[in-house]
């Protein structure tokens, strides 16, 4: 697929969401 | 730092990322500003004792953070 999106980005304060796909 | 390494091993894996996270940014973002959430975001896809051996380490932390602009500017 697309890797355009990688690497997710961490926001302070803001639920990381990186894990979703492990 | 102590309060991280005692808290972390009763915390669910998003939250115990999500802890590790907050501490890694806030110190990355004084060496890379604009860069700060995408490192940040590679970083935590390590595993987690390493990722406490870099908060530990200030000159471990930047050398993995160079490692990740590198290839943050080579994707």
């Amino acid at each position: 697929g697309s890797s355009i999106n990688w690497p997710p980005e961490f926001h302070p304060g803001v639920p990381w969401k990186g894990l979703q796909n492990i | 730092l102590e309060t991280l390494t005692s808290t972390l091993p009763s915390a669910s894996p998003q939250e115990q990322k999500q802890m590790l996270g907050e501490r890694l940014f806030s110190l990355i973002q004084a060496v890379q500003p604009t860069l700060a959430g995408k490192i940040t975001g590679m970083l935590l896809e390590i595993n987690n004792s390493e990722l406490l051996r870099m908060l530990e380490s200030p000159e471990f932390l930047l050398s993995k953070v160079d490692e990740a602009v590198a290839v943050l500017q080579a994707h």
